[in-house]
């Protein structure tokens, strides 16, 4: 029933957490239930809706190390935003070195999802920038994957070593692995580059791309002032406006390769 | 003799990369000599100058991962561009499980440039976007560390958790290491909140801020394009003047505390 969707990109600065984030909230939008789990030591996405990591009693970290905990307990439901959301916490960054060695450490997301993939519609997990034992376990415990890739000549060339590794996860432990699709975002209008990286995107993974693209648009950044999505505090602008547009485009396609 | 500093800023898309590039370039324009350090297993800056990591024979993973190696096998000088760098390689992401438990893994680095230390007036090392063992002997090895901070909320919430890991490492491996300065990027000029987060940061750090900001300029993006710094394609431009204006304040002021 859920669909659990990887919101990966190694290169930072990207546009994952607002993606998950934006993405999430238009599809709530169209009737769709959402849970974004923060998958991010840093907690961004956990900030961008007003929860203090801080202050967080129980986060995703106590889910991956603690075998008794159930990822039901660390849900927050946002009511006025209509999402749930599984906040991070800074102890996070030490789950790399606490589950090192354990057998089956990269599906162990996987198996605390099995008690909630069916509670939601969508399910999306935002990734840290890296391609650590974090992001293995998202992409080992996905349905599909999403790539935000910065119109950027950077994260372009970056791309070829996220796909081996999603190609690793699909062979090693993940077979139904697909990508969901391919998302251009910071698109600068201004200038020539991002076309000219739009135009490589478009030439190296043809269908993969969604046709829907995310300008760079300042209001964006706002985001964690207002402690809410963009199509609460700006709902018409360009930037609200392009997310719905993906979520129409993400809930019309077949999910590819 | 040779000043160490760590550019380090856990929050992905800062300007980490741009600012050792362009700041270690400027510097070269004023006299000095510069090595790079490319301590990020995605290899920006190795890809920024021109070198493919796939083509890389001794990379910094060698470095740090085989007791015998020598630093010096893995300069690779670029005349041109009057500098010289230590490249990466994708293997370096490894290199968090291969030093597990080894005693002494946060000094590795630290031990392998004592014998450079003195070949060059500055040695940079580029971060990866993450606080792990990579960053430790980043901060381990550095007499300073500089910090960009992007000019927009989310990076500059997580400041607190970047100077509380640098006094741990201060505390336990490193106590002369200092701060060079926190340096404003991206300053996007159109906006008011750059000017807000700008002021939040100037209100928080005071003199640990350096006075040159860097803004948004578009000509930084193409420089992977032109495998160079900007002040060899772009030499004229304000992005290039600001990273001079950089490299004076630099040279002029006293490492603050
Ligand atoms: N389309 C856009 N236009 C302008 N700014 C944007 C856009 N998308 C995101 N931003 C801003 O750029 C910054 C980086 O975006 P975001 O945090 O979503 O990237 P990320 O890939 O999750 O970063 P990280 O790699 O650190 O997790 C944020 O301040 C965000 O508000
Ligand atoms: N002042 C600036 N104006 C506009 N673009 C910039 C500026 N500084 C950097 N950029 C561009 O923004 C992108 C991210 O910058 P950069 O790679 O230097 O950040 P980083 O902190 O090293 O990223 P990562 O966290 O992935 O290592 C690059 O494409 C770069 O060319
Ligand atoms: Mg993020
Ligand atoms: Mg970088």
């Amino acid at each position: 029933m859920g669909k659990i969707i990887a919101v990966a990109q190694h290169k930072g600065g990207t546009g994952k957490t607002t993606t998950c984030l934006n993405l999430g909230a238009s599809l709530c939008d169209t009737g769709k239930t959402v849970l974004i789990i923060d998958l991010d030591p840093q907690a961004s996405l956990t900030v961008s809706v007003g929860i203090n990591p801080l202050q967080v009693k129980k986060s995703i970290h106590h889910v991956l190390v603690d075998p008794n905990s159930d990822i039901k307990d660390t849900i927050i439901q946002l009511p006025t935003l209509n999402l749930s959301v599984v906040p991070s916490h800074m102890d996070l960054a030490m789950v790399e070195s606490e589950l090192a060695g354990k057998i089956g450490r990269e599906k162990v997301l996987f198996k605390k999802l099995a008690a909630i993939k069916d509670d939601f519609d969508y399910i999306f997990i935002d990734c840290p920038p890296t391609l650590g034992l974090l992001v293995v376990n998202a992409l080992a415990s996905a349905d599909s994957v999403l790539i935000p890739i910065q119109c950027e000549p950077l994260t372009f060339y970056g791309v070829k070593h996220l796909l081996q590794i999603i190609n690793l996860i699909r062979e090693e432990v993940n077979p139904p692995l697909k990508i969901e699709g391919i998302l251009r975002t910071m698109y600068d209008r201004r200038t020539k580059l991002s076309e000219e990286v739009s135009e490589s995107i478009m030439q190296t993974f043809g269908d993969l791309v969604f046709s829907t693209i995310i300008y760079r648009h300042i209001k964006f950044a706002e985001g964690p002032v207002h402690e809410m999505p963009i199509n609460f505090y700006a709902s018409r602008s360009p930037g609200a406006l392009e997310y719905r547009e993906l979520a129409k485009e993400l809930l019309t396609h077949e999910t590819k390769k």
